[in-house]
């Protein structure tokens, strides 16, 4: 139990903090849709 | 170090949409039945350098049908798209074009195009009326007796059929059949087709005038029947582009290949 709590906190840890504001960018494709999707 | 290869092109990069300018101006000009498709969506694309200023261009779009005929010298920019309720019919393309020092031309394309779903159109408007089938016998004898009609009452050039582009049969409240067809000028008036409409050929293709015709016909509770035929005039044909020569070719049901 001891493990797994540790490696739930270090999971944690590990994420890398994102800058404020951070917008994740649109995928490359597909693009965007001009008239309407069938 | 060498150069880190370009990022990957998104699908709405400026360099993706011209592109896919060039590929549907190559389908559009290319295509000999139906009608003009636009652009609807970049599905995907894939560009292969091939030396310095030298790509392979590998694009997959998603096209959509509009009103204009393929033979109509309307700019598709005026084209107005099929609406879903009209039975949009969609083109899936895949398009392979070269780029070389910032010049796009089209290697290779191939094309399938279907109408959308009866089950998606129905979900959405359950009363509107769906594509029929160009070989339907009710559509045939509709567009027949139509352009009779319009032949026996028009003082200009006798018109025959080049092909029927679409079609649709509403049961409810009244049984109406509508159809647009494609037509030609021939070489007689309408008086002389009366005559003899043997002789009566399509023009020439340095004379040739083509048009377009819609027409409805309600069948009950009385029959009426509504024609109207717009001729373009005689357009210089573009050199790589045999036109329609064939009268009476019915275009296949949406649903076709084309390279």
């Amino acid at each position: 139990s001891v493990a797994k709590r540790a490696v739930a906190e270090a999971a944690q840890h590990d994420k890398v903090p994102r800058p404020v504001g951070f917008v994740p960018l649109p995928p490359p494709c597909p693009g965007k849709i001009h008239h309407f999707d069938i | 170090v060498p150069a880190a290869p370009p990022a990957p092109l998104g699908c709405d990069d400026p360099e993706s949409v011209a592109a896919a300018e060039v590929a549907v101006n190559y389908i559009n000009g290319h295509s000999h039945h139906g009608y003009k498709f636009a652009l609807n969506r970049i599905e995907d694309i894939r560009v292969v350098p091939q030396g310095p200023k030298n790509y392979i261009i590998f694009l997959e779009l998603d096209l959509l049908e509009t009103q204009c005929h393929i033979l109509s010298p309307t700019p598709l920019l005026n084209c107005t798209v099929r609406s879903f309720a009209e039975h949009a019919v969609e083109g899936d393309c895949d398009v392979k074009l070269q780029k070389v020092d910032g010049t796009l031309s089209v290697l290779a394309s191939k094309c399938h195009s279907h109408a959308d779903s009866s089950e998606d159109i129905l979900k959405v408007c359950p009363d509107c009326p769906l594509l029929a089938s160009l070989n339907n016998t009710e559509v045939l004898g509709m567009v027949s007796a139509a352009l009779n009609d319009y032949n026996s009452k028009t003082t200009g050039s006798y018109l025959r059929l080049l092909e029927i582009g679409r079609a649709k049969i509403q049961y409810h409240p009244v049984h109406t059949v509508v159809a647009e067809f494609a037509v030609g000028a021939t070489n007689c008036s309408a008086e002389q087709a009366k005559a003899n409409v043997g002789d009566c050929q399509l023009l020439p293709e340095d004379q040739s005038n083509f048009g377009f015709c819609t027409a409805e016909m309600v069948k009950r509770p009385s029959q009426d029947l509504q024609v109207d035929c717009q001729l373009y005039g005689h357009q210089v044909p573009a050199p790589h582009i045999p036109l329609l020569s064939r009268p009476g070719v019915t275009y296949a049901h949406p649903g076709q290949d084309t390279s």
